[in-house]
């Protein structure tokens, strides 16, 4: 979910 | 969040808190790679800024995990550099993480998703943790062997970044979701363990001790 740039993972 | 990346970050935590109970109890890092714990320090740090730019309401679990693997690495560090100092194998730790850390930062600006400050830090994070245990695996490496406790976290360590690969290709299947920089160099750090996974599995497993040919 969210932007491509955000990284949604640890 | 799916299976694969919750045993993951599971693994992850179990082997974070192995390493600390090892030196806590037996108040000794013999073993261990203080440069090692610098490098994954200096890897969450690096990857979670963001905690310390904006205001962290700790409404999420993820958000308590970053501070979590901050907080114990550093603690760490605190325990292998200060505390039982006296009991940390510098000899032997003797690779050099500069030799790590300048290709990756290099790296890091050269391929990344974005050239912006904090996806570059981001990136660094990445391609350093893809390469922050080998400092440990060359002092085991040196020693000729690894106390029990020490694989273990090894095997917990090695196996977080395993359960993400798994992770990749369900998010890849079922959600079309793909950040190629975190699996190529989670794949390149995965296969750094490949042998210490072998020698885990056929020694520790029966009981036995990893003693590398010296």
């Amino acid at each position: 979910g969210g932007s491509l740039l955000h990284h949604d993972e640890l | 969040m799916n299976i694969f990346r919750l045993f993951g970050d599971l693994s992850h935590l179990a082997a974070i808190a192995i390493l600390l109970l090892k030196i806590w109890k037996t108040r000794s890092c013999a073993g261990v790679s203080g440069k090692t714990q610098l490098l994954f320090a200096v890897c969450f740090i690096t990857r979670y800024i963001d905690l310390f730019l904006h205001f962290v309401s700790l409404y999420n679990t993820e958000k308590v995990m970053k501070l979590i693997y901050i907080s114990a690495s550093v603690f760490t560090c605190y325990l292998i550099f200060f505390k039982f100092k006296a009991t940390y194998d510098g000899n032997h730790d003797s690779m050099r993480a500069e030799f790590l850390i300048v290709p990756a930062a290099g790296l890091a600006c050269l391929i990344n998703t974005k050239f912006d400050a904090i996806e570059i830090l981001w990136t660094f994070s990445i391609y350093l943790e893809a390469v922050a245990i080998l400092p440990q695996l060359f002092l085991i490496s040196k020693t000729g062997e690894a106390e029990t406790i020490t694989s273990h976290y090894l095997f917990a360590q090695g196996s977080y970044r395993a359960l993400y690969i798994l992770n990749w290709i369900y998010r890849y299947h079922y959600e079309s979701h793909v950040d190629t920089i975190a699996i190529v160099a989670g794949v390149v750090q995965t296969i750094l363990y490949c042998d210490f996974f072998y020698l885990y599995i056929t020694k520790v497993v029966k009981g036995q001790k990893i003693v590398l040919p010296a």
